[in-house]
């Protein structure tokens, strides 16, 4: 464990704790992408298959409980909670996620490290989270008013893979063989995926102005 | 087993 990692996950962790509470409190979602959510929970229900067979810390599995409770109990309160359901709006959230899916599941099957089961399941995981965040920009985009907590969480999610890339140079220049390109180009793919969302978010922090994405 | 250490992540 480093201090980039560490760093990491608790960006990552004050992200989901930041739309939980949006949605818990304020019992609303708007503004959040359901397909996003739906992608996340995928992404960590296929990264944490090994859960039960492989043991490396306490910390380890917490945290993946934490994230494969999070994920899809906000799946569950934007589809069937009475209240958070109604704000959710269904016309503007209509990126095809399911377009996303497939091409990962492909890649995943075509490059790897290993072809087993759990190692195909777990490349595809590291493609789709590096995409997920796709229908969430989009909708970010269509919807003008950004409230403050999701774009949060946006900027949050988008900071821990960051801080993940410093991790794996960090481990690079450590440890000997530490070599794990898929890894490291669906990290930086991810993160690049946020480079405008930044930029804006940036401006209208620095600008003290309500945060616009251009349409 | 190189191939692990990335396993250890999240």
């Amino acid at each position: 464990m480093n201090i980039f990692r560490l760093a990491g996950d608790m960006t990552h962790l004050a992200s989901v704790l930041v739309l939980l509470l949006k949605i818990h409190t304020i019992k609303s979602c708007a503004g959040v992408s359901l397909k996003t959510q739906e992608l996340y929970a995928i992404v960590f229900a296929t990264r944490y298959l090994d859960i039960f067979t492989s043991f490396y810390s306490i910390y380890n599995t917490l945290m993946k409980l934490i994230f494969l409770g999070s994920s899809f109990s906000i799946v569950w309160y934007m589809r069937y909670h009475k209240t958070v359901r109604r704000t959710y709006d269904r016309e503007q959230d209509t990126f095809r996620h399911w377009f996303l899916v497939l091409p990962c599941l492909l890649l995943a099957l075509l490059i790897h490290e290993k072809f087993t089961f759990l190692e195909v399941l777990w490349t595809f995981s590291l493609y789709l989270e590096a995409v997920a965040i796709l229908p969430q920009l989009v909708l970010l985009q269509r919807t003008r008013n950004i409230d403050n907590l999701t774009g949060q969480y946006v900027f949050l999610l988008g900071g821990y893979r960051g801080f993940y890339i410093l991790n794996w140079i960090y481990r690079y220049l450590t440890e000997p063989h530490f070599v794990h390109w898929i890894t490291w180009i669906a990290g930086l793919v991810q993160t690049l995926l946020y480079a405008d969302f930044f930029y804006y978010y940036f401006q209208s922090w620095k600008n003290n102005k309500k945060l616009q994405l251009p349409a | 087993k190189d191939g692990s250490a990335a396993k250890d992540e999240l």
